[in-house]
């Protein structure tokens, strides 16, 4: 079976390609086993 | 072997009818019963050296697909026969019978050695179950398992969004476009819309460019994203649509072994739940790369609502073995139930939880349903 998670989070709109610290960013990669709590992403507030 | 012996007790009878007895006519009677005694056994043989190279080619296909994945080359979606063949299975009703297996209650002292042997095949960790193993009075009851308190601290980051699942991540990243389209593997992407249910409460997407060799399911046309931004005002209201919010997807695949409890990966407010009776379709790394439309074909059931950095949508996917979704905000709702007709568009059963607009307050890392067998 499987999840699939859609959802909106911060993003500084920046011009394509280049990215600001307060980005979402995932921190899991492909493949990655996960379990229940961990984080699959983070944001900072500027 | 009783329909050989009638075989053989009848022919031999016909013979002697014939020509007054089995050797006078050149002892055929006495060779066929030697032909019928390897009947079966040659029967069993053949069967066995098929189920063997059938084996045999797909340990060799696999291999070849290892090998091609360790020079870094992307597996492509690419429908095969048997990906066909599935699609003309009773997949439902397969995926019923078996949870009607997995729910017969065990013996008390049968169920250590049940779960232990699950356990060693599939890779559980039988030290987290909440309950001693002779307390599962089923292999189903024992699947859908709580865990032990503490087994799954949760991140305390307010800026982070966690997993719901155990599982494998198998997809993730930002959906760009007007589109929204998710890559199921190389080759082959659906919509969001297409997996969410053409009425999801996304905001109201940008006008993008089109791109032409995008493959875009259960889109009739382009205006479906107005209709998104059409569908129930009372909770479109309540997700505003920002530039400074990008729009995020994560897949997370559980294998049988795995803990399969959903919990909630942020404090969100569900507003919204879509029912989709769909197929039941094995779910694994092979069907993802074979069968179109895996996720948006198969029965699910999708959770939408808001959190506090916008739209949040939650969709578990069902497969032939884990055909039932369980959600304990909504006990009542049953998924997998037997249906005459399966219509591929038949449109999602849903429901707007009150009060509408604000839905179920769910907190981060609490338990919201559960994927069962059958």
């Amino acid at each position: 079976s499987t999840v699939v998670l859609v959802f909106q989070a911060p993003t500084a709109n920046t011009p394509e390609g280049s990215s600001s610290s307060s980005d979402f960013r995932f921190c899991v990669k492909h493949g990655d086993r996960v379990r229940v709590g961990e984080a699959l992403g983070r944001w900072k507030e500027e | 072997t009783s329909f050989l012996n009638n075989l053989r007790s009848n022919h031999s009878a016909r013979a002697s009818s014939l020509g007054g007895g089995g050797t006078g006519s050149g002892g055929g009677g006495s060779g066929d019963s030697k032909g019928n005694a390897f009947l079966l056994p040659g029967a069993t043989m053949a069967t066995i050296l098929m189920l063997g190279a059938l084996h045999a080619r797909r340990l060799y296909e696999d291999k070849k697909i290892e090998e091609k994945r360790e020079r870094g080359i992307e597996l492509e979606f690419k429908p095969d026969v048997k990906a066909s063949f599935l699609g003309i299975l009773p997949l439902r009703s397969i995926s019923r019978a078996w949870g009607s297996l997995t729910s017969v209650e065990i013996p008390v002292w049968m169920r250590p050695y049940v779960y232990k042997a699950w356990s060693r095949a599939f890779h559980s960790n039988l030290e987290e179950p909440a309950l001693p193993l002779e307390e599962y009075a089923s292999l189903q009851e024992f699947f859908v398992r709580s865990l032990k308190e503490g087994c799954r601290p949760i991140d305390p980051d307010p800026r982070c969004l966690v997993s719901p699942v155990d599982g494998t991540v198998v997809r993730f990243g930002e959906l760009k476009g007007s589109r929204g389209m998710i890559e199921q593997v190389k080759g082959h992407s659906y919509s969001v819309s297409a997996l969410l249910g053409n009425n999801c409460l996304l905001p109201m997407a940008p006008e993008g460019k089109e791109s032409e060799d995008e493959e875009a399911i259960g889109e009739n046309n382009d205006k479906s994203w107005w209709t998104v931004s059409l569908a129930s005002p009372k909770l479109r209201e309540s997700i505003s649509a920002s530039p400074m919010k990008g729009l995020y997807y994560c897949v997370i695949y559980l294998k049988p072994g795995d803990y399969h409890r959903i919990h909630s990966p942020a404090d969100w407010n569900a507003l919204v739940r879509r029912h989709f009776a769909g197929r039941l379709f094995p779910v694994n790394e092979r069907a993802t790369r074979t069968i179109r439309n895996l996720y948006v074909e198969n029965e699910r059931v999708v959770l939408e609502g808001v959190w506090k950095e916008g739209f949040m949508a939650l969709a578990a996917v069902g497969a032939t073995n884990i055909g039932s979704i369980e959600l304990f905000i909504e006990p009542e709702l049953r998924t997998n139930k037997p249906k005459k007709k399966l219509f591929p568009t038949e449109p999602p059963e849903e429901r707007v939880y009150d009060p509408e607009g604000h839905g179920v307050k769910l907190e981060k890392g609490k338990q919201v349903g559960a994927f069962n067998m059958g």
